[in-house]
């Protein structure tokens, strides 16, 4: 869950989820009495727990079939495993009252691909993401969100190569609307200074929200422009 | 890193006790 202000700003305070671009986890092929196959499966084990697992830094063993089937209701570690590879990102804008709006939900974010060494030839991989997903049945798992937001109008926020700093920067946001209805469009443009070296947050400038009107199957390229005295 | 060296560490000791183990990579989008 990531949470933003109503100038869309990011609330680092609620922002504590976190997703690496990648993790390594083992399988180790074993029998498991307490299953109904009872029969021979490859089980997760983690030998790098990130996370407390029912009170303890450990993970598995997990099966992977009973997983993929999405039966979760077996030991050990199931629903925590389930999440880090089905997991949803979800944008929430977070009101000053503390209500929270669900902005918008990205799919296919977390487990995108599991891959481990090919049996056949060692050079290979071989990709296991179907041995983990159902991937035919994730749509039908994620129209139950609650409340889902109509996403019919698309971003995309353009970058120029030959920017530089102590330049005026201008982006572009390009927006299409792909619905059948006029949308309004609200723009926060949030512009921080980072240092690399001290991974230490500098400065912020925070332009005020602009409002425009998009029509229906219309797209616009809608300038952000920015000063060096606004940000130096 | 450190991570993968962990699961290759558990693979060698799952292997040396007879279990068949594989060590697996998790991509996930940024």
């Amino acid at each position: 869950d990531i949470h933003w202000d109503i100038k869309q700003r990011p609330l680092k305070q609620l922002n504590s989820d976190l997703i690496c671009a990648s993790h390594v986890w083992n399988e180790c092929w074993m029998r498991r009495d307490d299953l109904s196959n009872g029969e021979h499966d490859w089980q997760i084990i983690d030998s790098t727990p990130v996370l407390m697992c029912d009170g303890i830094r450990r993970t598995g063993p997990c099966s992977v079939s009973f997983l993929k089937n999405s039966e979760l209701g077996f030991r050990w570690d199931s629903p925590f495993v389930h999440s880090t590879i089905n997991g949803n990102k979800a944008h929430w804008n977070v009101y000053p009252d503390g209500n929270m709006e669900l902005l918008d939900v990205q799919e296919n974010i977390v487990g995108s691909k599991i891959i481990t060494r090919s049996l056949t030839n060692e050079f290979e991989i071989e990709d296991i993401t179907e041995n983990y997903k159902n991937l035919m049945k994730s749509s039908d798992r994620n129209g139950n969100f609650v409340k889902r937001p109509n996403n019919d109008v698309d971003f995309e926020l353009k970058l120029s190569d030959d920017m530089k700093f102590g330049d005026n920067l201008t982006l572009q946001l390009h927006a299409t609307n792909k619905s059948n209805e006029t949308r309004t469009i609200a723009t926060a443009l949030s512009l921080c200074i980072i240092s690399s070296s001290h991974q230490k947050l500098i400065s912020c400038y925070d332009q005020p929200i602009q409002l425009s009107n998009l029509g229906a199957g219309k797209n616009e390229n809608i300038p952000l422009k920015i000063r060096p005295e606004q940000y130096m | 890193g450190t991570n993968w060296q962990h699961a290759a560490i558990l693979c060698s000791l799952s292997r040396a006790l007879g279990i068949p183990c594989r060590i697996v990579t998790i991509y996930n989008a940024a």
